[in-house]
């Protein structure tokens, strides 16, 4: 138990930092290729308009997300874990110091694409928020319940796929009513755009409510 | 690294447990929603013709997958990890006992859906069958190399869907290729069938070379 409540005191320290610097962070978490580095390619280019934005990103191996990334011109600052399958807020720590921080409105945390243990730290951040693509299958919010019941927003992510795919979203609402009643969700394709301006809402409301 | 070395150490016994019986253990693993247990419902009326199987079924939570497959009269034993993000072998000793092993050819296990832990623990089987979906992109192989490296076939699931999205076969053949050079790979759609005959052969074969 000693190592969770290190991270924790740790995250905590971390967010102490971040709210003295105004900075908003938001950890990003899904299964592998839920499309978390592919939102952030979309949302990059507007969000820049608004703030300045910086990314860290957590891979087990490679730096081919955080390569995608640097092409949007934002700090980018990869943790490779080296078979770690999550971020821990001791390594965000280590990350941050790649940025200069007083100038910096919104960080994102790409977490390791795992639907289990990152939900399980606490990392430093303002909101978890959970992706879901709609592939992966409806039933995942009571399969994999601590995400959905830690995660502030849920992105149901590829939903141009719903027509070829036995997605059942009545079953979905239904089950994430389940673990967590007052969790938002927001419908999102980052092939067609849908919901992507839904999304840069919440963050702006979000972020101005943690200041 | 006691963990590891008293994990690997009861794998042993129970493969050389499964050996005296003549039982052969697949260990199944993927990313959540990848298709396993829709793979396996596709699979048991098949290999039910021609063995004795049954199920070890490994989730985080509920018993749905358990009883998705209890509808192909086939023993299922369920573990529920209650968070924790792989199985290891001394959970697996302990589902075996549900099974009159005399009566056994073959045992599938599926693992809880995660890329990247379940791939270091050696649970007894004989193979590691690692499957990826098309949908989650081509570029896993070298992101969560170890699954790739630890496994004996990779199932490229959901080819039906390869038309909807921008998986790219070369990359992800080259990829594997780096990673590791011997893995052979069956192409597969769990929803027109195209596959299912050459994963049936395979599973034919490596049963017949473990015993
Ligand atoms: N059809 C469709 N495909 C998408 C969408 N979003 C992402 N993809 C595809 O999904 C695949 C995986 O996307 P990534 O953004 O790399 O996923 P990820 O969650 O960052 O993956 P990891 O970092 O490995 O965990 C890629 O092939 C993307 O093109 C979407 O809204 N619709
Ligand atoms: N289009 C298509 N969908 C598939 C295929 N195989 C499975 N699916 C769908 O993928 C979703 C997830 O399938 P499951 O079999 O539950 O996945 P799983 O790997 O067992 O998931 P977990 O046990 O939660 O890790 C379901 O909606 C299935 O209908 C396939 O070959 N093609
Ligand atoms: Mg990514
Ligand atoms: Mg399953
Ligand atoms: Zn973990
Ligand atoms: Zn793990």
């Amino acid at each position: 138990q000693n190592l969770l409540e290190a991270n924790e005191e740790k995250a905590q320290e971390v967010r102490d930092f971040l709210n003295q610097k105004h900075i908003f962070m938001v950890n990003l978490i899904s299964s592998p290729g839920s499309g978390k580095t592919t939102l952030l390619e979309k949302t990059l280019p507007i969000l820049k308009q608004k703030f300045r934005v910086a990314v860290i990103e957590g891979d087990v191996e490679t730096e081919r997300d955080a390569k995608r990334l640097d092409l949007y011109q934002v700090p980018v600052s990869l943790i490779n874990t080296k078979g770690a399958c999550h971020l821990e807020s001791v390594s965000i720590e280590k990350a941050l110091l790649a940025f200069d921080l007083d100038q910096l409105d919104l960080i994102f945390v790409e977490n390791v694409g795992n639907l289990v243990c990152p939900a399980e730290f606490d990392i430093g951040e303002h909101a978890k928020v959970a992706m879901l693509s709609v592939p992966e299958g409806d039933d995942k919010p009571l399969k994999y319940p601590l995400l959905f019941q830690e995660a502030s927003l849920t992105i149901l992510n590829k939903i141009d796929l719903l027509k070829y795919t036995d997605f059942d979203k009545t079953r979905f609402y239904d089950d994430l009513e389940r673990v967590n009643p007052n969790l938002s969700v927001i419908e999102l394709s980052c092939k067609t755009n849908e919901g992507i301006d839904a999304w840069v809402d919440w963050l702006d409301k979000r972020r101005i409510a943690s200041l």
